[in-house]
This record gives structure tokens, C-alpha cells and sequence, in this order.
């Protein structure tokens, strides 16, 4: 569970980077 | 590692842990950076929190030592490929808020001193992983405020 909330995270992290 | 970044990152994550909490320090401002990353991750918290609910929902998060846990067990994962960017270290202060938002369901007291730990480790993760990176980048007055203030 713990694995797939990070990559989830990592995805949403990147996703905010790219949209500020 | 850089007492002085890390104790910086620590007010960051103490402004940001009264701010989830309503709980601001009577008297103290919070800074330009502070009000920042409060004002984007408020913006973005309510879609983490329903991307991660279902995973997060069978998690018992009863103690601090257990969100510290799962707090450091996320962000290996998170940051496991060796990319970070300013939106990514949010992501840390937001993960940070959602499991103090736990504890506070599970019933566990969040006493000042239980904030400075929660803060604490919010500070030493992004410090550790992420200091270098960010003084590269501008640091949080340069990069990170250039980024996120609105203008």
C-alpha cells in the first residue's frame, strides 16, 4: 500500500510542478 | 546536513502543521515562503487527500512513531527515482498535514511538543533528500517563491 501511495505522490508532485 | 536549512524547514512545517490545525501562534506572522506553500498546498490538498484515501483509509495511523513510519516509508518510495522538484516537496508538507490530520481522527493529543516531532521529521526528510537540490535551485526565498507567490 505504502509503495503505490509514493508513486501516486511522485506523480502528483510532478504534476503540480508542471502546472505552476 | 545544514542545521540552518533544517531549521527553517522546521518553522516552515510548524507554520504549516497551525495552519491545517487552525492553531496559528498568536503574535507571529507567518513568512512570504510560509504563506506560499500554505496557500498551494491548501490548493492541491483536497485532490491528494481523495487520489489517496482509499490507500490511506486502511492505514492506522495511533501514534506519532506510526505516522513517522509511514511518512518515511512513502517518500523513499516517492522519491526513489531520484527526481525532485519544487512540486514534489510539497508534496512532503502535504503528506505531513494529511497524517497530522489522522492522528488528530485517532484521537492522539497534539500537544505542541507532538507538532515540533511531526515537524521535525517533515524537516529532517526534506532536508536530507532534498536540501542540496533546493539550495541548487534558488533556495526557498529565490526558487521556491518565484514559483508558487502569486503575482
Amino acid at each position: 500500500i505504502m509503495e503505490r501511495v509514493g508513486r501516486q505522490l511522485a506523480f502528483i508532485g510532478d504534476d503540480i510542478n508542471q502546472r505552476y | 546536513m545544514d542545521d540552518g536549512v533544517f531549521w527553517s524547514v522546521r518553522a516552515l512545517a510548524e507554520d504549516y502543521l497551525d495552519g491545517i490545525l487552525r492553531t496559528p501562534r498568536p503574535g507571529t506572522a507567518p513568512s512570504r515562503t510560509s504563506q506560499a506553500l500554505q496557500n498551494v498546498a491548501a490548493s492541491v490538498q483536497g485532490e491528494v487527500e481523495g487520489a489517496l484515501k482509499p490507500h490511506l483509509d486502511s492505514l492506522d495511523v495511533g501514534s506519532v512513531g506510526a505516522a513517522r513510519g509511514i511518512f518515511s516509508h512513502v517518500l523513499a518510495k516517492e522519491f526513489e527515482d531520484g527526481v525532485v522538484n519544487w512540486g514534489r516537496v510539497v508534496t512532503v508538507f502535504v503528506l505531513g498535514g494529511i497524517l497530522t490530520k489522522k492522528l488528530q481522527g485517532s484521537g492522539v493529543p497534539l500537544t505542541r511538543e507532538t507538532r515540533e516531532e511531526i515537524s521535525s521529521f517533515i524537516a529532517e526528510f526534506t532536508t536530507h533528500h532534498a536540501g542540496e537540490w533546493i539550495r541548487q535551485n534558488g533556495g526557498w526565498e529565490n526558487g521556491f517563491l518565484n514559483k508558487f507567490e502569486q503575482k
